[in-house]
Formats: structure tokens, sequence, C-alpha cells
């Protein structure tokens, strides 16, 4: 069940 | 030159033995301040976090940042030559391509040292923002691993529900369901056996139960594991390597297509 997100889309590039 | 002396080589031997299910190889960057280590899984779902105080080493010297890049496969066999009682030195000059590990048995009798390559890896640094998190939950890190092996028997997913009252967590698949109910500790003579809650707002978020589990290699670290939650942010699942430095899992959250 559900979508998993990218952990990318929470954190900011350096 | 780069050299750090650690009496209890069995410090990095749990510290690796709680990363390689997650990632393959890593970049260890190396300064003044310590160890750091960021990287996220091949799936980019999880983010890996590790610090190593400079001050919890028995000998540190750093005299420039220097970034190691190492196959953790590799490091592996090389700990395995380790005796739990070594004292472990790991040492690299200054843009070197290998770095040395250096056993020595208690009584100094035996010294080995070993070599490896280091690789060139790309770095991919992710600036992890404060956060003042909705609910912080402290649980037995045992008592953690226990939960999240026994669920995963379950689904391919946990929901973790935090409350004033305690967390639950549940999971369902075509077996059935599950749910354990953790309530919060009333009387706490020994920390690490406690659960507590500090909680803000009430929180309920889905999580893939591989990844928990992938987490939980993590617990001989630490009798204490603390996982921290708001709405529509990263889990964070953060064990202290003891007095040392911590081991942070940032893990997304599974949302309603």
């Amino acid at each position: 069940p559900g979508r998993q997100f990218d952990i990318q889309e929470y954190f900011l590039e350096d | 030159m780069f050299e750090a002396r650690l009496v209890q080589s069995s410090i990095l031997k749990k510290v690796l033995e709680a990363i390689k299910d997650l990632l393959n190889e890593a970049t260890f960057d190396c300064s003044d301040s310590g160890i750091q280590l960021q990287a996220m899984d091949n799936s980019h779902v999880s983010l890996v976090s590790m610090n190593l105080r400079s001050d919890g080493f028995d000998k540190y010297r750093c005299d420039r940042n220097i970034s190691m890049g190492m196959n953790l496969g590799s490091m592996t066999k090389i700990l395995k030559c380790a005796a739990n009682e070594d004292v472990v030195t790991m040492k690299a000059q200054d843009n070197a391509d290998t770095v040395t590990f250096v056993f020595e048995s208690p009584n100094q009798e035996k010294v080995s040292d070993y070599e490896m390559k280091l690789m060139n890896l790309d770095q991919e640094h992710l600036g992890i923002p404060e956060t003042e998190y909705a609910c912080v939950v402290r649980l037995p890190a045992g008592e953690f691993a226990r939960i999240c092996r026994d669920l995963s028997q379950f689904g391919e997913s946990v929901v973790i529900s935090c409350t004033k009252e305690g967390v639950k967590f549940s999971s369902a698949g075509d077996i059935g369901s599950a749910n354990i109910k953790l309530a919060q500790t009333s009387n706490v003579d020994k920390e690490e056996l406690a659960v507590t809650v500090e909680m803000q707002e009430p929180v309920t978020l889905t999580f893939a139960s591989r990844y928990l589990n992938s987490f939980t290699k993590a617990t001989s670290l630490s009798n204490v594991v603390q996982l921290s939650m708001s709405p529509d942010v990263p889990l964070v699942v953060e064990y202290r390597i003891g007095e040392i430095g911590h081991i942070r899992y940032y893990l997304a959250p599974k949302i309603e297509d």
C-alpha cells in the first residue's frame, strides 16, 4: 500500500 | 596524515554491520572534528548519517580533511581479521589512494596491518534541515528490533502511530494483521528499559518494513533507539554509538497514491 518517496525530495542538496 | 585509534575495534565492526546492508560503498569524511559518513541507499529511499567525534577516539590526528571512499564488503573482510578485544588504528597519508588498518592484540604480541584500496565515489551530500519533530519515542533497541522482525512477517509496510499514551506498530497482509502497542513506562528504574514519548501532536505514518529491519542491524551499538516523527517528513531512527557518536537512518514515509 502506498508509494515510496525518494528521500532526495525531502532533503536539500548542499 | 590521518590517524584514528580506537581501543575497542568492536565499535567499528558494529558500525559496519549497521550500514553494510544498505550501502555497498561509502565515503568516510575525516576532519579535525571526527569521521562522518552520509549516504543514500541504492534505491534512494533511505539516508544513513553517521558521526564519530574525534574526542571519542583514543588517539586522533587529521592534518588535512580527507575523504576516503571505501568498499564496505572489502572493509568487512578486513575487520573480520580483528579480534573483538584488539585495538584498531586507521591510517592514511594525505591524498592517499589506500587506507591501512592496524590491529594490535591487548598485550601487543600480535600486530597486523591490512592495506585497502580506496575508491573514487560520487558524493551526493544532502542537507538535513533542523526539524522539530511532533513525536519522539525512545524504547529499548532490542524491543524495536523484535517488533520490526515480527511485523515484517505480515506485510511490506509497518504503520507507526504515536499518541501521548504510547506507540503502536501495525502491519497487515495476506495471512492477517498484527498490532503491537507499547505504553509509556510509568516507573523508570533503568532508562534503557523505558518507553518514553515526547509528543507535540499525534502522528501516524507508514514505512517499508524491509528498511526498518535493515536499520535494526545497529541494535548492538546501543541499548536504546530513538524514533522521531512528524507528518510528511522522514522518520529518524537514531542509535548512539557509545560516547563517541551516533548513527541516524532517515526513511521517507509511504504516501497514498
